[in-house]
């Protein structure tokens, strides 16, 4: 079934805290560029993606929420 | 495999370790299980050994603590991140923290989260160790419910460890039964204490030499159970063997994994039974023998195949008298003698230890029989008894046979 307005944007915010944690992401909270802002967010979604073996499309699909909420580690899988 | 930035590593091959505090979830001695397998499992791949400190700054500080607990990654409740580990470094470098809102258990639940595999994973980081995005290493981020009763490396894991440390050194093995003569001559005569100058110590039996761990000699050191193994004199104390042999003159500390991983730690008591090449060791009401490294087939078994008493639970202490080829198993402020020819408990048993080793106290925690001699170990002193004149001789530090 269609995914709730609400639901999409827990999603969201959980994906942005997991890669913020594990991939190095960096909200860049005052951007004037949203789509710049997205594109980050979707080349930190393909790095987790490839890291876990996913199918590498940057987007935020099933599995890769899946994924985001299997109980792990708390150290970052990638370091700047 | 990967590892941190600049690739920390303990510049070191001895690293301490020290649990500051346990989750209520599991027996304190399961969680000290636990952890000593997850060290071992590492220690086994490299020339890393790891000693446990039970005070003051150890090299890996292991602890459970929820939300936020001073460092700069909160835990989150329950699921989500599980636990987290610092590479080598001061400080918190090394520390490894667990997420106590987690439910921990001893054995692979799907309502919980197998304490051994995730410390086994955290360690891989306090020694250096990222993450691996190879499925199915130890190094995968990902909490993987395994069945841990064989656990054992990944490739991936082994070639990552030994990248920072190198393979481990030759491991030192058991002496096999074609021993020369057991003790050396200027041992004392068995049966004639008397002609013993009271300076003489006979637990010194090598060449003084300082020990190598300073829990060695602390003073308040118990055992759970001793025993002599070919020629060997074993101290076990929960996951850890002391092992003193007349042939080498250090005091080796292992795991008791790593001798018999598939026996439980925790030992109540243990003896040898030294004309059949075995060794007993019971826990709770069940008993293993060993000869060597090998587990007997057919055991565990109940201790009430000897003979005890339905109301007896576990044993305090055992040793057997190679002289008299009897066995005494004390409870409590009793003992039984046990004939290792007939294998039956003797009739009239059990007695009162105060009636036949006065000044003896009890709960006896280990007993051992060597030189002669039996020595009651009772908390952090032993008792020193001529078994014929079933009389104390003197006391003494339990740990004095660790050259202190």
């Amino acid at each position: 079934f269609p995914v709730s307005q609400e639901k999409e944007k827990e999603d969201m915010q959980f994906a942005k805290k997991y890669l913020e944690n594990f991939y190095d992401f960096k909200e860049e909270k005052h951007s004037l560029f949203k789509s710049k802002d997205l594109n980050h967010m979707a080349d930190k979604i393909r790095e987790m993606q490839s890291f876990f073996g996913l199918e590498v499309t940057g987007e935020l699909n099933h599995k890769t929420m899946d994924m985001m909420k299997q109980p792990r580690c708390g150290m970052p899988d990638v370091r700047s | 495999y990967s590892t941190f930035p600049l690739r920390p590593t303990w510049k070191k091959e001895d690293v301490t370790y020290r649990i500051l505090n346990y989750t209520p979830d599991m027996l304190q001695a399961d969680v000290d299980e636990a952890i000593a397998r997850a060290f071992q499992l590492w220690s086994s791949v490299t020339p890393l050994r790891f000693t446990r400190l039970y005070s003051g700054q150890a090299d890996i500080m292991i602890s459970f603590a929820a939300g936020f607990h001073g460092d700069f990654y909160s835990f989150d409740g329950p699921g989500g991140t599980l636990a987290h580990a610092y590479p080598p470094g001061g400080g918190l470098g090394g520390d490894a923290h667990f997420d106590e809102d987690e439910n921990w258990t001893k054995f692979t639940t799907y309502n919980g989260f197998n304490l051994f595999l995730v410390a086994a994973h955290e360690l891989g980081h306090s020694l250096g160790l990222g993450h691996s995005n190879v499925f199915g290493s130890l190094m995968y981020p990902v909490y993987m419910a395994t069945d841990t009763r064989y656990y054992q490396l990944h490739q991936d894991d082994i070639d990552g460890i030994q990248a920072l440390y190198g393979p481990p050194r030759e491991s030192p093995v058991l002496p096999t039964k074609a021993l020369p003569p057991q003790e050396p001559t200027e041992m004392i005569p068995a049966g004639a204490p008397t002609q013993m100058s009271p300076r003489e110590d006979p637990t010194e039996m090598t060449p003084s030499k300082p020990p190598q761990r300073p829990e060695d000699c602390d003073p308040h050191l118990t055992f759970d159970a001793i025993t002599t193994l070919r020629g060997e004199t074993l101290f076990f104390k929960g996951s850890y063997v002391w092992r003193k042999s007349p042939y080498f003159s250090e005091i080796e500390h292992d795991t008791i994994f790593s001798f018999w991983p598939s026996l439980i730690a925790g030992f109540d008591a243990a003896y040898e039974v030294d004309n059949k090449d075995r060794v007993l060791f019971f826990k709770d009401n069940q008993y293993w023998a060993v000869s060597g490294y090998r587990i007997d087939s057919g055991f565990p078994k109940p201790i009430h195949y000897l003979g005890f008493p339905t109301s007896v639970g576990k044993i305090d202490a055992a040793v057997h008298d190679q002289n008299t080829k009897r066995t005494y198993f004390f409870v409590g402020n009793k003992y039984w003698s046990f004939n290792e020819n007939t294998q039956s408990m003797e009739r009239g048993y059990p007695r009162k230890i105060a009636a036949d080793f006065q000044g003896v106290p009890h709960p006896i925690d280990a007993a051992l029989q060597k030189n002669g001699y039996f020595y009651f170990f009772h908390g952090s002193n032993q008792y020193e008894v001529d078994m014929k004149k079933k009389k104390l001789i003197r006391i003494m530090k339990s740990n004095s046979w660790f050259n202190c």
